[in-house]
């Protein structure tokens, strides 16, 4: 995996900010100091590892259009290794806001020059949209993970997905990669899940994990209590899958 | 229910297209012409329904920006009674395309004042977020039909949500009103889904439809055969959320 890695999916709800969060914890418990930039006005990442949004003086926001540094934004969340720069609702106006700057594309690229050796990767989630902010992240990332549920309307969705991440490449940011495709909330009980995964394995081959997230109702609790799933039942199917994504990350050198 | 009816919630992932395709099937199916509306470029009630997209002169793109008619677009898709304007992955440009139009929120509403009693009922599905489309969707809709999953991250939108509507009431469209709020994907067997059930109520009162709908897998396979889930298993607790949903909004005289 790359240091800066965006993580991607115009399809909504497909486990964007429940890979970015727990990927995240999982590198940082492996020892890997990781930053997660929560670059949604929805604010779930920030939210699902205990930050109030309301109570912070700088997000995201005040970083892409405030004339805040990195190190103004970024807080400690209760996880070691791991920290956050936090966004915030009002992040919605950036679409409109940044519209006539002349480096829109590139403010979070910029703004991410600051980051030095204290981390070993910065994750990067994303609204579900291909708007100003999901083009700010993959522009200031060197690789994006893409999470893919295994449902029918998620695989629907990739073709207008990959035709993005061409133009992005084409236009913005040439060595942009993909670093691989992620299976999630996988039900090995239904066929559905089963033939969606087999048709997402044929369209990208060696570049889907060979780690898949089960469907595990755990995954879905640990965010009511602000914490990663790692830190709130440890035990859990979805907890060991991401513990397991982040060695394979890490193991195979991707 | 009101005639013109937008299905929003700019969290991903909460069942809004799920919504508007079995909720215009089952109006149908009671005999209430309807018009679905397919304003997401991800374009998934349009596949959801058995249209190939890519085989279309018209949809929605041509519709906003191409100068084509509501009759040019609208399209049969096998479920008597019921018609749908289909969308194109195109019109994600359609943010960018109307950005300096003068009457770029109103566009939507412009094309459906051809809409005469031919139908009874017109749904718009929206993409999950803010942005130009959705706003369209809720200039052109006499009220809003929120679909809210039954898990954390969503009910944590609730609140970006209500802004919203309030912004677009006081700006756009004084007489938009909340239709109601419809629970989906409920799993009794766990205690999120009931919290997060109780919470919302406890937030919107009586706006929250009796009809819960539940997490059932015959949903999210229906799309994969072209069909709703009335006309794929009639039988399934899925199907029979939405044909009460549809008697409760019609029963109610909402
Ligand atoms: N493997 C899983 N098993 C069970 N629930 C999951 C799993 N992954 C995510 N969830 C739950 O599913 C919902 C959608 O996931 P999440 O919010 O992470 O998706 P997203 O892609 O970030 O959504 P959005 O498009 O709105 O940003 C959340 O309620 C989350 O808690
Ligand atoms: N009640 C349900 N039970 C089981 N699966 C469901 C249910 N409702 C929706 N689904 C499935 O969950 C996924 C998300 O639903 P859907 O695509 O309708 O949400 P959406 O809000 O329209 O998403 P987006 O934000 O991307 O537009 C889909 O794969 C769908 O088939
Ligand atoms: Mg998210
Ligand atoms: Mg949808």
């Amino acid at each position: 995996m790359k240091k800066f890695v965006a993580i991607a999916n115009q399809k909504g709800g497909v486990g964007k900010t429940t890979t970015a969060v727990n990927l995240a914890a999982a590198l940082a418990a492996a020892e890997r100091p990781v930053l997660l930039v929560d670059c949604d006005p929805q604010a779930n990442a920030t939210s699902g590892l205990g930050v109030d949004r309301d109570a912070l003086q700088a997000t995201t926001y005040e970083l892409l259009l405030g004339g805040a540094t990195l190190s103004d934004v970024v807080v400690e969340v209760g996880v070691p290794g791991l920290k956050l720069a936090p966004s915030h609702p009002r992040l919605v106006g950036a679409q409109l806001e940044l519209a006539d700057a002349e480096d829109r594309e590139a403010r979070l690229k910029f703004k991410l020059k600051e980051v030095t050796d204290q981390y070993d990767y910065v994750l990067i989630d994303t609204p579900p949209s291909l708007g100003l902010l999901t083009v700010n992240a993959l522009v200031a990332a060197e690789s994006v993970l893409l999470p893919i549920q295994c449902e029918y309307y998620a695989l629907e969705g990739v073709g207008l997905l990959m035709e993005t991440l061409a133009l992005v490449r084409e236009r913005l940011n040439p060595s942009l990669e993909l670093d691989g495709v992620l299976l999630t909330m996988y039900d090995g009980r239904t066929n559905l899940s089963v033939q969606v995964a087999e048709e997402i394995r044929r369209y990208f081959g060696d570049a889907v994990f060979r780690t898949v997230i089960p469907r595990n109702v755990r995954l879905a609790e640990a965010p009511s209590f602000g914490l990663p799933v790692l830190l709130y039942d440890a035990a859990s199917s979805g907890a060991q899958a991401y513990l397991a994504l982040a060695q394979e990350v890490l193991g195979d050198g991707r």
